[in-house]
């Protein structure tokens, strides 16, 4: 089954 | 001093509808070309990204720039009571509290005015940086919704596969599976109709199937769907306003 990613690994917070 | 005049309810009422069941609490950020909101939902990972425009409205003025703080569900049960047609007034001042929305039926000088009381929303805002993506659709926002709706019956999962010449949805769950498979084409007497593919590279993604149904809840905005992938990157579903945009980052899923 496909692991959801969430947006953290992808973008920093600012 | 805020003053956003909408033409015609109905416009914020959509745009407010597509995205308000993905998040609850928005801070709305109003400067002087317009109004722009990002959320993020719970789960960290949809995010919703909204640009109104000045154009966008029938009058815009906004003398500093003011963060409107709202539930989107307190913010819905006001916009229930105006009329579609009703022009709609966003008012506030410079250190709001509170924000006044004012329905207008100027045929039968009917004025309707509700107060909805705004709250300090404590809101990460993350940082997008401007992507080359692998593959670029353009496609009917209908025709989107429909296949999303449709295969997502059959599982939690929804694999988006594009090569050269081909865009293919696919679903395999526990009744069953599905696949939807479409090729470009441009549809000369309802250029909405067509289906635009640019493509640098083929792409094989799978989305969670919940997080497609809430933003296909985008597509009153908008006949057209653009959507950007990157194998690399969360893909991009983007509703283009008269003068703005509503966007959903999504991140996919990845297998172990």
């Amino acid at each position: 089954t496909p692991i959801q990613n969430d947006l953290n690994e992808f973008y920093t917070i600012i | 001093m805020l003053e956003a005049k909408f033409e015609q309810a109905s416009l914020f009422k959509r745009i407010i509808d597509g995205f308000k069941d993905c998040v609850q609490l928005v801070n709305f950020q109003c400067k002087e070309d317009g109004i722009i909101a990002q959320a993020v939902d719970d789960s960290r990972v949809l995010l919703v990204s909204l640009e109104i425009g000045k154009d966008a409205f029938q009058e815009f003025r906004c003398d500093h720039p003011i963060t409107l703080g709202m539930d989107l569900n307190s913010l819905s049960k006001i916009l229930r009571c105006g009329n579609n047609t009703d022009s709609l007034t966003l008012i506030a001042d410079d250190t709001p509290d509170s924000l006044l929305l004012l329905f207008e039926d100027t045929k039968r000088e009917r004025i309707s005015e509700y107060s909805l009381k705004l709250m300090d929303i404590d809101a990460d805002f993350l940082k997008i940086e401007e992507l080359q993506y692998d593959t670029t659709i353009m496609m009917p926002s209908a025709d989107f919704s429909k296949t999303v709706r449709d295969l997502s019956q059959l599982s939690d999962s929804l694999n988006i596969l594009v090569t050269k010449e081909t865009i293919k949805f696919v679903t395999d769950g526990d009744i069953g599976s599905g696949s939807v498979i479409m090729k470009p084409f441009i549809d000369m007497e309802n250029p909405d109709e067509s289906i635009k593919l640019e493509m640098e590279q083929p792409v094989d993604l799978t989305f969670g199937s919940k997080y497609l149904l809430d933003i296909v809840k985008g597509s009153a905005l908008s006949n057209k769907i653009g959507i950007r992938l990157s194998s690399e990157a969360p893909a991009l579903f983007q509703f283009d306003l008269t003068s703005g945009f509503l966007q959903f980052f999504l991140a996919p899923k990845f297998s172990d």
